[in-house]
Formats: structure tokens, sequence, C-alpha cells
């Protein structure tokens, strides 16, 4: 069977977070397949953290990344925060 | 918890399994599912009737990789599950590459993903509390399953608590977008709310009865109208609480707070809860004196205060409980006004507040006043109080 990757590189983080709705798609430059915004980038992580009960330290530490890696529910954490976030 | 924002008009559901797993028994499979819904009816009048042909509500699938919904499952580990809630179909998908299995801590535990799923078919998102089924993570097989107070909450929240009276129909009473359902109504025999509206605070007791405070008097609220023998005195009803209250909310362990000044008061019941008065600043710990409104707002189950033009969200399970990016704004609440004199999450599952003699119905999944006919504002005495002979409206020319 397929073995779904472990969650190691800021690109794999970068998908989680976009999937699971902590970073919006509008976030990511298809040309570059980089980020254009930093700061989104940062809140991104630290919304995670903040969830998940982390320690926020805004970087993708091992911690974060080995929860990222857990089997885990595909639907969205954020609900309702595509490209256009609610106003709260 | 926190909510997604749609939910099911009915309370009497239905589910099939229209896609079994490769490596389980289908009767394995059934007693399984059936024990994962009933996780959801333990606390409430949910009930979930399989079917195996026609339609249902719920339609649960194992499938692998890409199954047409755009979706696409990866394979043993990573993404388990999904499912849509209410407003989407509240179907259930399951990624039939893991290793289902029940009842032993190899594979993934079918009872406890399936349970969890559900949860999003019922309008429950994922919840922060690490404890939660409703928490996003697996967990690993948990030989003793027993429902988090976080996820009873939440779904009670939408379907209310179980009671034990027979119900006469499939029909769910669905939430009136108008407050009471407008039957004449019966005026209070002290006719003094009607006259000067203005309410110092309103809030849901434990049992889902509802009181409006004001002055030294209280009111016990029906759904359309003040019942018959009140107001009655506040240090008759709650002895040892004062009169003139700010704003007072019930928690979901059950006990009623009341704050006036810099002091609160904490009562199980009517019955004091301990030595009380406190002060506000020891035991909510980043809320000011001196407030205007507090409710536990449903959309996801924490407490808001009101003062001047401000909130503050409160959360007792966090450290600190207030956050730093707190006071905000009363604006961010679209058509909310600052100022306020009460708020209150009501029975029928609607945010309600209150300034002067109006109030405001407020629409959580949309972060906004609700429109409707008549517009919000409306009059609190025609609304809440039953009052005859006032206005039904604020529109000016539309009585």
């Amino acid at each position: 069977a397929v073995q779904a990757a472990p969650v190691s590189t800021t690109t794999q983080a970068e998908m989680y977070l976009s999937q699971f709705g902590y970073l919006p798609a509008s976030a990511r430059n298809p040309a570059n397949s980089g980020l254009q915004d930093k700061s989104t980038w940062l809140n991104a992580i630290q919304e995670f953290q903040n969830f998940a009960g982390l320690n926020i330290t805004g970087e993708l530490d091992d911690e974060t990344l080995k929860l990222m890696s857990l089997p885990r529910c595909g639907v969205r954490d954020r609900v309702g925060t595509g490209d256009s976030r609610s106003k709260r | 918890y926190a909510l997604q924002g749609s939910r099911w008009r009915v309370k009497n559901l239905t589910y099939k399994v229209s896609k079994y797993p490769k490596r389980l028994k289908r009767v394995d499979v059934d007693a399984e599912i059936g024990r994962a819904f009933a996780v959801w009816s333990e606390d409430t009048d949910l009930t979930f009737t399989k079917k195996t042909t026609g339609p249902v509500h719920i339609e649960i699938k194992f499938v692998e990789s890409e199954h047409g919904d755009g979706d696409a499952f990866d394979g043993q580990g990573g993404t388990l599950a999904h499912a849509f809630f209410p407003v989407f179909g509240g179907d259930a998908h399951f990624d039939d590459a893991e290793l289902w299995t029940i009842g032993s801590p190899r594979g993934t535990n079918l009872f406890q993903v399936a349970a969890h799923e559900f949860g999003h078919s019922l309008g429950l998102s994922h919840s922060d509390q690490s404890s939660a089924l409703m928490a996003p993570f697996y967990r690993g097989f948990e030989p003793v399953f027993r429902l988090d107070d976080d996820d009873k909450a939440a779904i009670q929240s939408l379907y209310g608590k179980k009671t034990s009276q027979p119900k006469p129909s499939n029909a769910y009473p669905v939430t009136s977008t108008l407050r009471p359902s407008y039957t004449p109504p019966k005026v209070p025999l002290d006719d003094s709310i009607c006259k000067d509206s203005k309410i110092d605070t309103l809030f849901n007791s434990a049992q889902g009865e509802t009181y409006a405070f004001k002055g030294d008097k209280f009111y016990k609220l029906t759904t359309d109208s003040v019942e018959e023998g009140y107001p009655q005195l506040i240090s008759k009803g709650w002895p040892g609480l004062p009169g003139n209250i700010d704003a007072a909310f019930t928690y979901k362990n059950g006990k009623t707070y009341f704050f006036k000044g810099t002091q609160y008061w904490r009562f199980q019941g009517r019955q004091m809860d301990g030595v009380y008065p406190k002060e506000i600043s020891e035991g909510f710990t980043g809320i000011p004196d001196h407030l205007d409104a507090a409710m536990v707002w449903g959309g996801n189950g924490k407490i808001y205060f009101f003062k001047g033009s401000k909130f503050w969200r409160f959360d007792p399970a966090k450290r600190p409980p207030v956050k730093a990016s707190y006071p905000k704004p009363i604006s961010n609440w679209e058509g909310v006004p600052n100022n306020l004199d009460a708020a209150l999450k009501y029975t029928n599952g609607y945010t309600y507040f209150f300034k002067g003699d109006k109030y405001y119905r407020f629409h959580d999944a949309r972060f906004a006043v609700d429109t409707a006919t008549p517009a919000f504002p409306r009059p609190t005495a025609h609304w809440w109080f039953g009052c005859k002979n006032t206005p039904s409206s604020t529109a000016v020319g539309d009585h």
C-alpha cells in the first residue's frame, strides 16, 4: 500500500497547513512554489501550534513536524478559512 | 469545541454503509458503526437507524485515493477519513488503505475514527482540546472509550440534552427564526417591565430556564412572555445575591456566575456555591470590573465579557485565560452596539444582545446581526416580555 509520507520539509508543511485551513491558498505563489508573505507563513505555523497545544515558536521545530506527521482526520481544522477569512 | 454552523433539522437520522472495507466482515463493521453513532445518542435525543437501501441522511463508504469528491486519500497513515458537515450532506468516507481494526492496538481503530467522523456529520468542527473526541489527531487505540465533556457540550449545544419524554414524531422542533411562536401575549401582573424594558442581565439556568434581572427583582420567562407570579425579589430567589447585577452566565459546569461592580458570586442552582462575593480580579484574571454583559458563546463554548466598546474572551482552560490580543472592539461583532446591557445564548441556539429597550439577534455562523422582518433591533417588551400594546418593531410606522 502507498504510505503517507511524514511531514519533514517546508514544502510538505506548507501543503499540510494549506490542506487543514491554516494557510490560505492565495498565500502560495505557483510560479516558484514559495510563500509571498512571510508573516502569513509565520501566523499559519503559530495558529497550528496554538490549536494543537504546542509551544508557539512560529518555527517548524521537531515537535511541530512530529505532530504534523500523525495520522489524522482529513477535515480542515479551520473551517471557513479559505481565501476569504471571516471577519473575526 | 467548535461548531461548523450547520446541523440537522431532524433528530431521527438514517445511515447506510454503501461500500464496506476490504479486510473486515460486514457484520463487524455494522456493529462498530452502530456503536460509533451511539456515542452521539447517549447524551442527546438523536437516533440513528441503519438502512440498506434507499436515500439516507448519512452515507458511509470505505474507498481509496481519488474517490469522486476531489479530496483524495493518501494511503496508509496521513489522512484516515473525512466527513461532510450537515449542510454538505453528512456523508463519511474512510480511507480503505488503512488497516482498520476492531478492539485491537494494531492498525487503526474503526470505532474511534468513525465516532469522530460522525461528529462532523452532525455539525461539529475540530476541537482544540486534546482530550476531546473531536480533536483532529488519531491517538491510538483506547480500550475504554468515554466521550469528553467538551464533545458532550458541543453536541448538546446543537441538539439539546437527552430527555426522557417520548418524542411525538420525527420532526425536530425547528429553531424559530422569530423568537417565540406568537400567540396572544399574556400581560405580566406587574407590568413595570413593559413601561421600562431595559434590563440588567439575562441568563439561562443549567436546567434551561431563562431569567431576566432588573433592579432588585427577577422575571422567569416563558417562550413568549413572563411566567405568572413574577417578578419576585432576587434576594428570595438567590439568597445572598444583591440586586442591580451587571452580568451573569451559566457555564458548562452547571454553575451560574453573577457579576456586580468589582465582585462576583457563584451559585449552584439557587444555592451559593461557597464563600462569596469574591473579587473579579482574582477569579477572572484579565477581566475588568463594572461589566456590561457576559455570556458563553455557542460558537466555541468560551466566555465573553463586554464593557463599553470592548470585549474579552475568557478560556478557563488556558494560561493566561485571556489572550494578550484582548480586549477587542465590539464592532468585530457586526451590527452589535457598544454599551450593552445583557448578552445571552438562548435555548433556541441564537445569541441575543440587549441594549436599552431593544435587542439584537446575532447569527453565529455569519458573524453578524441577523437580517429578518421585522428588522433588528426589536423592542424587548413585545418579543421577550409579551407586553400588550407595545410595538413589535422599531421601524417608524411599522407597529
